[in-house]
């Protein structure tokens, strides 16, 4: 299973094989896939970027993580299948051929080890990281209320035992903290993508205020369609909207960081189901569901490709 | 490990900012360790509660005291990680 071509994709890993797997799609992809580590967990476990790049100095980019909620386990799996559709389509599908000759994507597959590991060692609906605080001995913060856009604020709890924990201040998690510093510090991402897992959305800025974002207009137009292509394989229903008014108003959200950052096109994906499995949706699922994931993933990506800013 | 034997998913249909209201402070009840995989926020949309085996029963009767509506999407979260943890040793076996 470790080698890129005997591997199931349509089965659940630990991270250890996630992280065998990427060394093979670098070794028999070598001139287009690095793996990049941008820090360590609070558990001192490699973070890790696989970087599809065909050349250029700091080319625009787009970011793209999976797995940030470690119980969403659709999400990491998708980001495995969705690693391997990039390497196999190059030079093969021409609209991401052109787009990779353009652009750089960096795909993050595993953004919260640590919980990903708790998954799979003690606690299979763990969702947040594993970092300590000093008065309490519930652990972890949810990492996607832990950053700079609207700390703290509404949809966000301050109960460091509640699973949607704010944590003490903003990238106090080192899992974020790493991303943040990454992706400031490369400075060219012209897209934000966070995928998540869990009733079948499309969201776009902002989370932490129920204000349109100025570029909503277009945001919503490009997630339409991002959807539409997507039902075009099974049908699947997915709603488009601001994270505020589809789903909750949340604050300290990632894709609220990044467009405040200059991120236009920061989108956040919520992946099947509709909730007969919730976090343990059967693993028969997970190539469907990646596979009707990519076509709206490649629809934003085109996009973004040929709208430059 | 933790075990999740008899542990429900809830869905509950708000109709009312009232139910929603009541909703919210059983989010804050931290006795009853209740999992919020869907947030009371708007009366448009579902909640779903993954509620603890211990708590379905205090869970269940304040629901049906206050006439809000909900089904079981989940009997039995043990049962799906069972089911999921079998998958995963045949495909380990495989």
């Amino acid at each position: 299973e470790r080698g890129s071509k005997s591997f199931n994709f349509a089965a659940y890993h630990t991270l250890e094989t996630i992280y065998q797997w990427m060394d093979s799609l670098v070794a028999d992809h070598p001139s287009l896939v690095t793996k990049l580590q941008i820090g360590s967990s609070y558990e001192n476990r490699p973070m890790y970027v696989l970087k599809f790049s065909t050349g250029g100095d700091n080319r625009p980019a787009i970011w793209i993580d999976a797995g940030i909620h470690a119980r969403e386990w659709v999400s990491q799996a998708t980001g495995v299948w969705t690693a391997n559709k990039i390497a196999t389509d190059y030079g093969r599908d021409t609209s991401l051929t052109s787009l990779l000759n353009k652009m750089d994507v960096f795909l993050m597959i595993v953004t919260n080890p640590d919980g990903y590991v708790f998954t799979h060692t003690s606690n299979r609906m763990w969702r947040k990281t594993r970092s300590r605080l000093p008065g309490t001995t519930c652990r972890g913060v949810d990492p996607n209320r832990n950053w700079d856009a609207g700390f703290g604020g509404p949809g966000a709890s301050r109960n460091p035992c509640s699973d949607s924990y704010h944590g003490p201040s903003p990238h106090s998690e080192v899992e974020v903290d790493n991303v943040v510093n990454f992706v400031q510090s490369h400075g060219n991402f012209k897209s934000f993508i966070s995928i998540h897992a869990y009733s079948q959305l499309l969201m776009y800025p902002y989370g932490y205020s129920c204000n349109d974002v100025p570029d909503a207009p277009e945001l919503d137009s490009v997630g339409r369609s991002a959807v539409k292509a997507l039902s075009t394989l099974f049908g699947t229903s997915y709603k488009v909207g601001s994270i505020c008014k589809i789903i909750y108003q949340a604050s300290g959200g990632s894709i609220d960081w990044s467009y405040n950052l200059g991120i236009k096109y920061s989108f956040a994906f919520e992946l099947r189901d509709t909730g007969r499995y919730g976090f343990l949706l059967p693993a028969n699922q997970i190539v469907p569901t990646a596979s009707e994931t990519w076509l709206a993933l490649k629809n934003i990506m085109e996009y973004v490709r040929d709208h430059p800013y | 490990r933790q075990l999740f034997v008899g542990d429900q998913v809830l869905r509950v249909a708000v109709e009312t900012e009232e139910q929603l209201r009541l909703l919210a402070s059983l989010e804050e009840d931290e006795i009853l360790q209740l999992d919020f995989w869907l947030h009371p926020v708007s009366s448009d949309l579902p909640v779903d509660i993954r509620v603890p085996f211990a708590s379905l029963q205090t869970v269940k009767v304040f629901l049906e005291s206050n006439d809000i509506p909900y089904t079981v999407m989940i009997k039995d979260v043990q049962d799906l990680l069972d089911e999921e943890e079998a998958e995963m040793e045949a495909d380990s076996v495989r």
